[in-house]
C-alpha cells in the first residue's frame, strides 16, 4: 500500500458516495446513465468473487464489499425507487458494443484461462469503458449537473492515481500487471477532454455545458 | 512479471 493507491481508493469511494447521496438528496437520477451503473455492478461482481477464495486484509474485504453494495444500492435507485427521474431516451448508449467485444478479449488475452481470472480480466477490460454511457449522455444532453462532474472527476482520478501507484510498485517491488496498466491508460485517457472541461469550467465556478 | 492477478488491489 502506497499513497497513490491509498488515494485512489478513497477517491473511488468519494466518487461512488457522492452519487449516491446526489441521487438520495435530489430524489432524482436525472443526468446519470443508468446503463454505466449496471456496468459499475458488473465488474464489482465480476472482480470481487474472491472475495470467496482468499481473504487479503479487513481493508480489502470491508472496501470490496462497500464498492459492491454501493454499486447495486445505486442501481436500484435509478431503476427502482427514483425510476420516474430516470431519463431512459438521452441513455441511449449501446452497452453489447462494449460487453461483447470485452468480453471476447478477456478470453483470448488474460493471465491465466481459468474462470475467475477471465471474470477478473473482464471486469478490468470493461471497467475501462463503463463509463462510455454517462460521457454519451452528457455530450448527448450538452451538460452536466455540477455535483455529477464531482462524480465524475473523483472516479476519473481514481484510475489515473492507480497509474502512480503501478509506477511505484514497478519501482520499489518490480510489480506490474500488463493488463491493468493498459486498460488503466485507457480507462484515464477516456476521461481527459473531460478533466480540461472540469479544470476550465467547473473550478472556475460554471456549470459544464457543452457548445450545441 | 505476474502469472496471476493481484487480488489485493481494488
Amino acid at each position: 500500500m502506497n499513497i497513490f493507491r491509498l488515494t485512489g481508493d478513497l477517491s473511488h469511494l468519494a466518487a461512488i458516495i457522492i452519487l449516491l447521496l446526489k441521487i438520495w438528496k435530489s430524489r432524482s437520477c436525472a443526468g446519470i446513465s443508468g446503463k454505466s451503473q449496471i456496468l459499475f455492478a458488473i465488474v464489482f461482481t465480476a472482480r470481487y468473487l474472491d472475495l470467496l477464495t482468499s481473504f487479503i486484509s479487513v481493508y480489502n474485504t470491508s472496501m470490496k464489499v462497500i464498492y459492491i453494495g454501493c454499486a447495486y444500492a445505486t442501481v436500484y435507485l435509478i431503476y427502482a425507487k427514483f425510476r420516474a427521474t430516470y431519463d431512459g431516451n438521452h441513455d441511449s448508449f449501446r452497452v453489447e458494443f462494449l460487453v461483447v467485444p470485452v468480453g471476447g478479449l478477456a478470453v483470448l488475452i488474460n493471465h491465466t484461462f481459468s474462470p475467475l481470472e477471465i471474470l477478473w480480466t473482464f471486469s478490468i477490460y470493461l471497467e475501462s469503458v463503463a463509463i462510455l454511457p454517462q460521457l454519451f449522455m452528457i455530450s448527448k444532453t450538452g451538460e452536466a449537473e455540477t455535483i455529477t462532474t464531482h462524480y465524475l472527476f473523483c472516479l476519473g482520478m481514481y484510475r489515473t492515481l492507480y497509474l502512480f501507484n503501478w509506477v511505484w510498485r514497478f519501482y520499489f517491488e518490480g510489480f506490474f500487471d500488463m493488463i491493468a496498466i493498459v486498460a488503466g491508460l485507457v480507462q484515464t485517457v477516456l476521461y481527459c477532454d473531460f478533466f480540461y472541461l472540469y479544470v476550465t469550467k467547473v473550478l472556475k465556478g460554471k456549470k459544464l455545458s457543452l457548445p450545441a | 512479471e505476474t502469472i496471476t492477478s493481484d487480488k489485493d488491489e481494488l
